[in-house]
């Protein structure tokens, strides 16, 4: 109940992490 | 309001607990929302956000903060002004002030503190997998602002994906208003027209769950 199931991988520099980090 | 147990911290002295902000929900959890639940805030802060726009003159104002995103007992998701709002008031907060906001920009923010959400806890070296209609939007509310739609060949010719791929992307290439990603997030269930039920029945779960799990905590403390 409530859990979130995902997946990870390594932070790839054309990535939406990547992509949100220069913003903020 | 619950009669049990404290209250959720950050809650305001006195009153009953009929919300929670998303970053109460973090904290508590101490993971990060699920995709459903992400799809179901952006839809349900949006419905709020456009409403504010036709029946108020409610300044417009980034999201800085999961603190800010307000999830009501009842499912509805709002939009607070910061805890210190002092540094938007300033005459020199200029773009960022919200007085000059656009809706554009304040979709961006949206985006941005959706995407920390569901990055909630991971290692910098670390991306969650999401799934490509949901990176997309969220990609797409991020990039808002810079992609003004002329831009959008941009992120076609960097992404040589699938026709579908190719497809989705224009369908979602042209984010302007609040109603643009309503309809979005309508678009990713089976039926669009069961959006308004559906993300306010996951957002009323999201409340009841979280609560459910404070008192919990709370009892075994």
């Amino acid at each position: 109940k409530g859990k979130s199931l995902y997946k990870i991988k390594p932070r790839h520099d054309s990535g939406i992490k990547a992509k949100i980090s220069m913003k903020t | 309001a619950d009669g049990e147990g404290p209250r959720v911290p950050g809650e305001a002295a006195g009153g009953s607990q009929d919300e929670l902000s998303l970053e109460e929900i973090l904290l508590l959890y101490n993971q990060p929302i699920n995709e459903e639940q992400a799809w179901a805030v952006c839809y349900q802060c949006c419905g709020s956000l456009r409403s504010a726009v036709t029946s108020s003159s409610q300044p417009r104002r980034r999201v800085r903060s999961a603190a800010q995103i307000r999830v009501w007992r009842d499912g509805a998701v709002t939009l607070a002004a910061p805890a210190s709002d002092t540094e938007e008031r300033t005459p020199a907060a200029g773009k960022s002030g919200y007085s000059h906001c656009t809706e554009t920009e304040v979709i961006e923010s949206l985006g941005i503190i959706i995407y920390k959400a569901l990055d909630y806890g991971l290692k910098e070296n670390e991306e969650r997998e999401l799934s490509p209609p949901l990176e997309q939007l969220i990609d797409h509310m991020a990039n808002t602002v810079e992609a003004d739609g002329s831009n959008d060949e941009g992120y076609e010719a960097a992404d040589e994906g699938l026709e579908d791929e190719e497809d989705e992307k224009k369908k979602i290439s042209a984010i302007r208003s609040y109603r643009d990603v309503m309809k979005l997030c309508a678009a990713h269930l089976s039926t669009e027209s069961e959006a308004p039920n559906h993300y306010q029945a996951v957002c009323r779960a999201l409340f009841a769950e979280t609560m459910e799990l404070h008192t919990f905590l709370t009892k075994i403390k």
